[in-house]
């Protein structure tokens, strides 16, 4: 069924902040559609769910949102 | 399990750890306790010690903060990120820093200090996250109702600091790999249409929908059933589901577990008192008859009359020739019985009383 665009917004914006903290993406910059296609978005995305055992698609579904939404440890920025 | 990038470790096994501050979400005894068992975990399986110092610099500084607490590493309010720890190393390394806006309890209670401390502290000691979500270093928050670490944590921990000197050291308990060749399982229903598989702490559960296989703690869905469930059984018509572990069963209704249990199999369903555990069960919807398996016998259950029929118990070689002399599980779909034994799955024709394939036991999961 289609989804709500401020439901797709806010998934967008879930995706983008969960790689920025946990998968060391660069943000990259305010426009929504350069960050949902970005390439490295796409492949912080396959890592995470390579990592999680999810089906590796590149894309936020259902099951990845999920496991997003989940809490979990932190990554402390070591690298800065 | 993953070593942290660069491989930190400390050169030395005694540790110091100082708790600089107390959440108000439990005494300070609490804290202390909880903290002091999650260091047990990693010094049970390691030459490493740790002491507790009241006052001063430690190797490991364990706080409670919230929001920007300038490690360059902002918390972010209740939920998402729980907690944080630095590798091995001088000043901030080793330290574990709480959310404190979080609620943290020492109970199933979002958040367990005791579960998230075990992780944390093996940050401190050089782990990285797991992929094993069998493993305490698996970076999603779950608690299954005890703190233990997996094989693949003291996997982990042993190959940067060694084996504890202490000869009886734990092993841990291992996550099932679903397209193990040997993967046998304690019990296995029906559920709402779907089949849910029981091992150990762990549920495994295949459908149509979503190929992968879905694995996770049984604690997730149910957190008061025990692990190690024995037979489970759906009795369709009133949408429960009975597990049984040891002469105790519980019924859950989804994800409720229904009111008044354990009970007791001997006066719920008349078995005799040299009866201790069950092997498998199954129940039939369309004639309300269940049948408990226990070694090589089997009774017959009445959901209607809620009595033992007659003439029970029968030897399972004699009405279901074939599938050998004890079942570890058992369910019913499209008319069949399919019943397992190690790695052995027989599908079984009661009408003619006869075998018609032979398969591994998780063949349900399209390896």
């Amino acid at each position: 069924f289609p989804v709500a665009p401020e439901t797709q917004q806010q998934d967008v914006e879930t995706v983008q902040k969960y790689l920025e903290k946990y998968y060391d993406l660069k943000d990259v910059g305010t426009h929504i559609e350069r960050r949902r296609n970005s390439g490295s978005v796409v492949e912080k995305l396959k890592q995470m769910q390579e990592f999680f055992g999810l089906r590796v698609t590149g894309k936020p579904d259902a099951e990845t949102m999920k496991v997003m939404k989940q809490p979990r440890c932190g990554v402390p920025d070591v690298a800065r | 399990f993953v070593l942290t990038q660069g491989n930190p470790r400390w050169e030395k096994t005694d540790l110091t750890y100082r708790i600089e501050n107390y959440t108000p979400d439990l005494s300070e005894a609490e804290v202390d306790h909880a903290i002091e068992k999650a260091f047990q975990l990693w010094s049970n399986v390691t030459p490493l010690t740790f002491t507790k110092l009241p006052a001063g610099q430690a190797d490991i500084m364990i706080s409670f903060v919230r929001g920007d607490h300038h490690d360059n590493s902002p918390f972010d309010g209740s939920g998402g990120n729980l907690a944080h720890a630095f590798q091995p190393g001088p000043g901030i390394g080793g330290d574990a820093h709480f959310d404190e806006d979080e609620r943290w309890t020492n109970n199933y209670r979002d958040y367990n200090l005791y579960r998230v401390a075990a992780h944390e502290l093996g940050h401190s000691l050089g782990l990285s996250h797991s992929t094993d979500i069998g493993a305490l270093m698996y970076p999603n928050y779950i608690f299954s109702g005890d703190v233990q670490l997996a094989q693949d944590d003291i996997n982990g921990i042993q190959t940067i600091y060694g084996p504890s000197k202490n000869p009886t050291q734990p092993t841990g308990s291992q996550t099932p790999e679903v397209c193990d060749s040997k993967l046998t399982f304690d019990a296995i229903t029906t559920i709402r249409g779907e089949l849910m598989f029981f091992k150990d702490r762990f549920y495994m559960r295949a459908n149509s929908v979503y190929p992968e296989v879905e694995l996770n703690f049984i604690s997730v869905f149910w957190p008061s059933l025990p692990s190690g469930i024995e037979a489970a059984y759906e009795l369709a018509e009133r949408d429960e589901i009975r597990f049984f572990k040891g002469s105790k069963y519980w019924a859950v209704l989804g994800q409720d577990v229904l009111r008044g249990y354990p009970k007791d199999i001997h006066s719920s369903f008349g078995f005799p008192r040299t009866v201790k555990h069950i092997d498998a069960a199954v129940s039939e919807e369309d004639t309300g008859k269940t049948y408990f398996f226990v070694a090589n016998k089997y009774w017959r259950y009445d959901e209607y009359k809620r009595s033992m029929d007659a003439g029970y118990p029968k030897m399972i070689a004699h009405d279901f020739p074939g599938i050998g002399h004890k079942v570890d599980a058992v369910f019913k779909k499209d008319g069949f019985f399919y019943f397992f034994h190690g790695t052995r799955q027989y599908k079984f024709d009661a009408k003619t009383k006869r075998i018609l394939s032979l398969q591994k036991a998780n063949s349900w999961f399209n390896c």
